[in-house]
């Protein structure tokens, strides 16, 4: 078992490195394992984006860490594909140019995994083959409605936008 | 394709029968704060085996089942479906299609309790994610009183 | 100072209600003291938005604990307003009717308040009186940018998307 | 109007000396992620009198001292100055205008460190904000070791 996590821990480390350098278009980031014990070790992440100082996450920008985590995500599903993945409003703190990025690796990616994307984000609503609007027109009542299905209409954004 | 339908009745505050289908790639789901969005993945991941009522953000299980709203009587059911298809043979079964159930019942007690409306029992403060929203809803209760000590 | 703690708690709880309804259009929110000694007391947040039931915050969706936290804030502004406050990305989880709402409160606000706002919302950046960007064009290094200045030009929030 | 301006020089990111002039009402502060308007508040903070490096996001409170980027060397001192005009009377005293300063120097130590480039010291795993950053990357390294196990 241990074996195992090694081997596996090891392939998420150069994974991880590739996303966050696609991701960041450059720098440089390291998952390292803290401790002599392989099945008790502390797991640290440590980044630096382009012009910037190799540090803790915990320094970084709140947009930096949660683009941070979605590397990660994505590192991991590369050695470990997931047949589907839910992401509730990942991209909240993410700039424009930075919810572009997310979506060229999340359309990469969904060749091969169903991705169901919770969003309030217009370009995100844009990149979806298919799309869902919720809306509670009965108070306390949730509805679910079709709003396009792999038509790609110029409408639909807009009108999932009126219903955000 | 994996995924194939999710069906929700009586979970939050999805009270009617409600189908979502499941296509290839990306499914976007939009809606106002407070529709319902995260209660779908809620329904998801209750199907999918969810023990902690905590992670879904009730006290215990029965929290899930519709609990009423001004038109409606609160349910005594909630059930989910979730069917996948196996043509990759991603699941150790032979079957082309797998679904899986989830139900739970409102306990005798419970519905009582409806009735006589003891309002929102032990909830605490809960901790709330924005960064702002921390220093005024903080977890830790002391914080919230400096608050309005500094405002006396 | 119990009795100093006791008023003062006494016409948040009151403002706090208020503002909710008028951020939520409706429902009704209580601030509860939950003990014997007002000095020890914990302090509870419980809301109804229109159509659902009076339960903790911790049941609410994202956005509506931010609505309310935001409420929180204003209430306490309204017994002891701050001469300027501080906001960053507070935005964020909420949708485009609520943020228009949170700009209006906002706007009253700021007769009395200044506020300075982060944010990468863009109805927000409209209703800013003043607007400055930040960038990091030389890498690792930040540079302030003035892109409005009480003018209200149309093309200053395309700048200022531009910028975020 | 109360908040006058906010001078920076060598706080964080802000290696150059920045002026922000403040007007009435609302002044909005916008830019891509990462590039400082977090230091622009944590500078106004700094200057009120945060004692906490853990609230400026640092380990102690030389982390706020310009630490160098590609083309530029760390600085030895970090300064941020808030002028407040007090037309309305709400600082007790009877200047129209109140300048607070504040400046910290980099010690000897720190210097020597900064050439000897010790990485990152002890910061540890730390909380993010985001509900399934949560997931991914909890305080609680346990539950990371758990996804790692999982993908095992
Ligand atoms: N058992 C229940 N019965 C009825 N309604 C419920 C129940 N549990 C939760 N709800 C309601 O569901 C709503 C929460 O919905 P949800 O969290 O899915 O919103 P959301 O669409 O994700 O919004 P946001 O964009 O703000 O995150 C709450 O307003 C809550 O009152
Ligand atoms: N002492 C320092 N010297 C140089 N750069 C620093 C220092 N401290 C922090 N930084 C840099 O400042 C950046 C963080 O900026 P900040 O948190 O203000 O971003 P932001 O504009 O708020 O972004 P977001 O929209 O993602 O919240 C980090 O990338 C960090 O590397
Ligand atoms: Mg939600
Ligand atoms: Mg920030």
């Amino acid at each position: 078992a241990s074996q195992l996590f090694v081997e596996t821990f090891g392939k998420v480390q150069q994974h991880f490195r590739d996303v966050f350098r696609t991701l960041f278009e450059g720098g440089d980031a390291e998952l390292r394992a803290v401790g002599e014990d392989p099945l008790e070790c502390e797991i640290e992440i440590v980044a630096k984006p382009r012009g910037k100082h190799l540090q803790s996450i915990s320094l970084m920008s709140g947009g930096e860490r949660a683009l941070t985590a979605i590397a990660l995500l994505f590192a991991i599903y590369l050695v470990k594909p997931s047949p589907f993945c839910l992401l509730d409003e990942v991209d909240a703190p993410l700039d424009d140019a930075n919810v572009e990025r997310f979506i060229r690796m999340l359309r990469r990616f969904s060749k091969h995994t169903q991705f169901v994307v919770i969003t309030h984000n217009k370009q995100t609503m844009e990149a979806a083959n298919c799309l869902y609007g919720v809306t509670m027109q009965e108070l306390g009542v949730s509805k679910l409605v079709s709003v396009r299905f792999d038509t790609r209409a110029n409408g639909a954004a807009e009108d999932a936008a009126e219903l955000a | 394709m994996f995924l194939h339908k999710l069906e929700i009745q009586g979970f939050k505050s999805f009270v009617e029968r409600t189908e979502v289908g499941f296509g290839e790639g990306i499914t976007g789901v939009v809606g106002p704060n407070g529709c319902g969005k995260t209660n779908v993945s809620d329904a998801i991941r209750w199907v999918m085996g969810e023990q902690s009522a905590h992670q879904l953000r009730g006290d215990s299980m029965e929290d899930v089942i519709f609990s009423g709203s001004p038109g409606r009587k609160p349910l005594g059911l909630a059930e989910v479906h979730l069917t996948f298809r196996n043509d990759r043979g991603i699941l150790p079964t032979e079957f082309s299609e797998v679904t899986v159930s989830r139900r739970v019942f409102r306990s005798l007690r419970d519905i009582r309790d409806l009735f006589f409306d003891t309002g929102m029992g032990s909830h605490a403060y809960s901790v709330i994610e924005r960064q702002m929203v921390d220093h005024v809803l903080s977890d830790n209760s002391g914080h919230r009183r400096f608050l309005f000590e500094e405002a006396s």
